[in-house]
């Protein structure tokens, strides 16, 4: 059985569909690369009025999981 | 407030719409009657006018659908995406899709119909997401009475398709209070495990010790539960528990979670049923009491025996000279109460029982 995810990948995970839906994060592999993770992760923490850290702090992932509009918040 | 790239918008000002399915969470009337209203709203500010099709093509197109549902735009679920839309244009253009895995109210029961409607719409219609968290384009879904659209989405509809040729009054929804307004006033503040939550409207701001900036928040994005304006709240940090008053009742939280079998009674406090809100609240954790504000009186109640202690009421004037007769909110660090009159924050050592210090309210938020 694939053994459970520890909650700091599951949170990543969760980040990363989070920007590929609202933030334009480019697909999975390019995605990786630590720099577009943080400036898409800056980019939604500007957005929101958040401390712009780039870094995945509990109130970017709280703000992450709250209910909303399927509508990107940039681009296309 | 921002536009889809290149300020997509309807050329025609007489937009048609086509409910092509409905959700079984509601009779059909009501989602007619919340797609009608959802759409009033924009016509209220603007030129458009909105003409029902019951068949064929029509420029939005408005479905229920649960997870792929024909767009390769797939939902998730229960929570999460409530819906999406499409900016102005043919075919998908236009097209509102519900999440059918939510569950649709036409109240604050669970995620109001008419609300995430005049969102959806708003992008119908070419409003992309606004940064304002008190403006209806906001992304994060929040319930609210009234009048949906805030001064930044009625400025942005307009930016697209001018006012509404009748000149129709409306009454915008109340732009998100500005934490720098000199004259900035609380309704309550709280300590909330090493935070301190500042209420003001429908809104909360958020201070912590390492956070420069204050951050503001919708209060029912937080705490869907509890009511739009918050008139006291304080937090008895041995019970690690916040009480919100709100009118004659209050709400317990512990952390982010309702307390089970609250709301209750303010009066279960022991207060006379004569009192119908309390002004403000904080405990005072080296005597374990709590003061109550109300008008120009205060109550002490006893959090060990739960009972109100007995000679109050007591008036603020005559216990805390050099302060108002009033408080708005009250808080209360390292043997210093801090209460919050209007625009005025008084410093006030509880030991030395004088006023040592007057503040601008706001100067707690940095500013």
């Amino acid at each position: 059985f694939a053994l459970p995810l520890p909650s700091e990948d599951n949170n990543r995970l969760l980040a990363e569909k989070y920007l590929r839906r609202f933030y334009d994060l480019p697909a999975a592999l390019q995605g990786k690369s630590s720099g577009t993770f943080e400036t898409k992760i800056k980019a939604m923490q500007r957005f929101f009025n958040l401390k712009v850290s780039g870094n995945l702090d509990d109130n970017t992932l709280e703000v992450m999981k709250l209910a909303r509009c399927g509508v990107p918040d940039i681009g296309e | 407030y921002n536009h889809f790239p290149r300020h997509l918008k309807w050329q025609n000002n007489n937009v048609t719409f086509r409910i092509v399915n409905y959700t079984p969470d509601l009779k059909k009337s009501d989602v007619n009657r919340a797609i009608r209203t959802a759409l009033n709203v924009w016509s209220d500010v603007t030129p458009l006018t909105f003409k029902k099709l019951h068949e064929g093509n029509a420029d939005i197109m408005i479905s229920f659908g649960a997870k792929e549902h024909g767009d390769y735009n797939p939902f998730d679920g229960p929570n999460g995406l409530l819906a999406h839309a499409y900016p102005p244009g043919p075919g998908i253009g236009g097209d509102t899709h519900f999440d059918e895995d939510e569950h649709w109210s036409k109240d604050s029961s669970a995620y109001n119909l008419f609300i995430v409607a005049a969102h959806e719409l708003g992008h119908a219609l070419g409003m992309s997401h606004s940064t304002d968290p008190g403006a209806l384009m906001y992304p994060v879904y929040s319930y609210a009475t009234g009048f949906p659209l805030s001064e930044d989405d009625i400025e942005g509809i307009q930016a697209l398709y001018g006012p509404n040729p009748n000149h129709r009054k409306v009454k915008p929804k109340p732009d998100a209070p500005n934490k720098c307004d000199p004259m900035l006033s609380f309704d309550a503040v709280t300590e909330l495990r090493g935070e301190t939550i500042i209420f003001k409207d429908r809104f909360y701001w958020r201070l912590h010790p390492q956070m420069p900036e204050p951050e503001q928040t919708l209060i029912k994005s937080t705490w869907p539960s509890i009511p739009n304006k918050v008139d006291a709240a304080y937090e008895n940090s041995e019970k690690d528990v916040v009480i919100i008053f709100s009118g004659i009742r209050m709400w317990a939280l512990n952390g982010y979670d309702l307390v089970d079998g609250y709301p209750k009674y303010i009066h279960k406090l022991g207060l006379p049923k004569k009192v119908r809100k309390i002004d403000a609240a904080v405990h005072i954790r080296d005597t374990g009491k709590t003061l109550l504000f109300t008008d120009e009186d205060y109550w002490s109640y006893d959090e060990a025996t739960s009972t109100m202690d007995s000679g109050y009421p007591r008036t603020i004037e005559e216990d805390f000279p050099g302060m108002d007769d009033e408080v708005d909110a009250a808080a209360y660090h390292y043997g210093h109460l801090y209460f919050f009159h209007d625009h005025i924050q008084y410093e006030y050592s509880y030991t030395s029982r004088k006023v040592i210090r007057i503040l601008r309210t706001n100067s707690i938020l940095n500013c």
